[in-house]
């Protein structure tokens, strides 16, 4: 082949109208590729380079960072309409290397690698002092108000048991002394005013998931629990996720599991 | 800047192509 020469590629500026499209079916991919954790936002295109691909087609190796959203993994909400979260919130930052080619005005993720980080706590204290900061997931505080809240939630459920699927995020607050979560569930197979043994329970082939947020507060005389749960709608039975090599995306959260479902699926509302 | 005859003047600000513009905040 002539040598071509220059560097081989082709320089583009990350503001090109051309570098956004393609950043933003990178973040697409990750979001209908999200398995745990929260859906993320386009923030800024760090570095982008256009390589020629034989025999067509032009594949963008490109760098950029993302901010998490308020909208879990799994929530059908588009990802369009998710607000970031705030910086008093304590935000969280996703840096993502993506190969994205570009083939007859289409654009489709080849390689996708992500990872993701808390803003750091002096960061959060200089916009918002008094804001409560991420806590470690381990903590007992976080287990604890976590099965409180999803104690009383299957308690007024008179329909399935929900178990936990991942606990999303939780923060100490300082005043008034009390643990806010935000946790995953997902619906089993038992009756949630007959379960005995939850070890028993199976989730269901169509999987049914609910986002939950609580605080549990600390009362002289115990404790208090508020817990809010919004149910997605029944997901259709998923053929197993691409294994054979195909880059799926380093999780920014743990684990891997069914791809998010469709955007136009009804939300069922929030149960308290 | 007047530019001194066979000097090159630079064209003006050189577009810095990259990082991008921030779309919501940076942490």
């Amino acid at each position: 082949a002539p040598h071509i020469p220059g560097p081989g590629y082709r320089e583009l500026n990350c503001d090109d109208p051309e570098t956004e499209q393609a950043a933003l079916a990178a973040v697409d991919y990750i979001n209908s590729n999200l398995l745990r954790g929260y859906k993320h936002a386009l923030n800024q295109i760090d570095k982008v380079k256009v390589w020629p691909r034989r025999p067509t087609g032009e594949v963008f190796e490109i760098e950029i960072d993302t901010l998490e959203t308020t909208c879990y993994a799994l929530d059908p909400t588009p990802a369009a309409n998710c607000s970031v979260r705030k910086l008093e919130q304590h935000a969280v930052e996703g840096d993502c290397d993506f190969h994205v080619l570009k083939q007859d005005g289409q654009f489709s993720v080849l390689f996708a690698k992500c990872d993701s980080s808390p803003d750091s706590a002096e960061d959060v204290r200089k916009v918002c002092p008094d804001c409560p900061l991420l806590a470690p997931l381990n903590d007992s505080r976080v287990a604890h108000a976590v099965e409180a809240a999803l104690a009383a939630f299957n308690a007024r459920n008179n329909g399935s048991y929900y178990q936990l699927v991942e606990v999303a995020r939780a923060q100490i607050v300082p005043l008034p002394v009390s643990t806010y979560v935000e946790f995953a569930v997902a619906a089993t197979d038992c009756v949630a005013n007959e379960v005995t043994d939850p070890a028993n329970c199976n989730l269901l082939a169509e999987k049914q998931y609910g986002f939950c947020k609580s605080t549990l507060t600390q009362k002289v005389a115990g404790e208090d629990v508020a817990v809010t749960c919004t149910v997605f709608p029944t997901q259709p039975v998923l053929p197993q996720l691409l294994t054979d090599g195909t880059n799926v995306p380093t999780p920014m959260v743990a684990s891997a599991g069914p791809a998010s479902p469709p955007a136009a699926a009804v939300m069922v509302g929030p149960m308290v | 800047g007047v530019g001194q005859p066979g000097v090159a003047v630079p064209a003006g600000p050189v577009v810095r192509p990259c990082p991008g513009r921030i779309r919501h905040f940076k942490i």
